[in-house]
C-alpha cells in the first residue's frame, strides 16, 4: 500500500497511509 | 471523549517514559467537519507531550493541506483529547506503582 510524506515548513513530518478497513468499522 | 469524527490513536506502544510519541489521525465521519474533506487517508506524526500544543499541530495539518482552516479547532481538540487520555493513563500507572 502506498504511503506519502508531507514535510511541513516547521519541520514536522506527516506520513500519509491508508486507513485500515477494520479500524474504520470499530466503535 | 467527545466524538469529533476525527480519530486519533497511538501509532506505537507507549513505554510511559518517552516525551515524544507516534500518533495516527484519520477522519471517521467527514460529515462532522465543517469544511469539505479530501480523503487523504491516515496521517502519521510524532507529538511531544511536554513541549507541543495540539492546536499548533492541527494548524500545521491545515497548512499542509489536509484540512481546511474552519476545522482546525476540531482537529486540535481530537489530538488534545487523545493526549489528555495518554497523560491520564501515565499518571495512573505512576500512582499505582507500576
Amino acid at each position: 500500500s502506498a504511503t506519502a510524506q508531507v514535510v511541513h515548513s516547521a519541520g514536522r513530518r506527516f506520513i500519509v497511509s491508508p486507513v485500515p478497513e477494520a479500524r474504520l468499522k470499530e466503535q | 471523549a467527545e466524538d469529533t469524527g476525527v480519530r486519533v490513536e497511538l501509532n506505537e506502544e507507549d513505554d510511559g517514559k518517552k516525551s515524544s510519541i507516534a500518533l495516527k489521525l484519520w477522519v471517521e465521519d467527514p460529515k462532522k467537519l465543517k469544511g469539505k474533506y479530501k480523503d487523504t487517508g491516515a496521517i502519521e506524526f510524532t507529538f511531544d507531550l511536554v513541549n507541543e500544543v495540539p492546536e499548533v499541530v492541527a494548524q500545521e495539518m491545515v497548512e499542509s493541506g489536509f484540512f481546511l482552516d474552519c476545522d482546525v479547532k476540531i482537529v486540535g481538540k481530537s489530538i488534545r483529547d487523545r493526549v489528555a487520555l495518554l497523560n491520564w493513563k501515565r499518571e495512573r500507572t505512576v500512582s499505582t506503582g507500576n
